[in-house]
């Protein structure tokens, strides 16, 4: 566990707690796509099944039950608490356009042919483009709300922080997965818009829009 | 050579 891990953990575990804290002080799941909850919530679910083969460390254990959990917590929020707030409208992308071809790849490009190991590649694989259908939802709208946009930005910052981490465990411990490295450059990558906008805008205190 | 048992990243 190196400083920029244990940081992109923690802004991991933040951007999940802005948007719990977003859905429950406004009682409202508004610009927000379930869509990208459920393929989290999918992601989790595929990645940690190793939950019931290994234990790692007790961070490590608690970090995967507390990311499940709340990926379910979210789509109870959305799809049953608070269903009259949520726009399906704007949240439109499809998701089987993403979940088939990355099952397809997962099958394809895996370390080894083994169940848990496609399941994790497909995680992963998942977890870099989970993300689109929440970028397509902003566009769409052509805005987002301040602690959306937060919530977008500390989800991104966990992701590159991951890539500083990868540098750091390559030099230092002479580890690298390649798999996780390029999908997780991919799912960086897919932010630098947003970052852009978030950096120019809403840390200048204007809300997030898109020209039209 | 990736250790497919230790995956400790989340």
């Amino acid at each position: 566990m190196n400083v920029f891990r244990l940081l992109g953990d923690m802004s991991h575990l933040l951007a999940i707690l802005i948007l719990l804290l977003k859905m429950w002080k406004t009682r409202s799941c508004a610009g927000i796509s379930g869509k990208t909850q459920i393929l989290f919530a999918l992601v989790f679910t595929t990645r940690y099944l190793d939950l019931f083969s290994s234990f790692i460390s007790i961070y490590n254990t608690t970090m995967k039950l507390f990311f499940i959990a709340s990926s379910y917590f979210t789509i109870f929020l959305m799809y049953s608490k608070f269903k009259a707030t949520y726009d399906s409208n704007h949240d439109s992308f499809r998701m089987e356009f993403l979940v088939v071809p990355v099952g397809g790849l997962a099958f394809l490009v895996n370390h080894e042919f083994l169940p848990l190991e496609i399941l994790w590649t497909f995680s992963i694989y998942l977890e870099s483009v989970a993300i689109l259908p929440q970028l397509f939802m902003v566009s769409k709208t052509g805005e987002a709300e301040t602690i959306t946009s937060h919530y977008l930005f500390a989800l991104g910052s966990y992701r590159l922080l991951y890539i500083f981490n990868w540098v750091y465990r390559y030099y230092f411990d002479g580890f690298f997965d390649l798999i996780a490295v390029v999908a997780g450059c991919v799912q960086t990558i897919l932010y630098c818009d947003f970052f852009y906008l978030y950096i120019t805008k809403v840390l200048k205190g204007k809300k997030l829009s898109l020209p039209a | 050579d990736v250790e497919l048992d230790d995956k400790d990243e989340l």
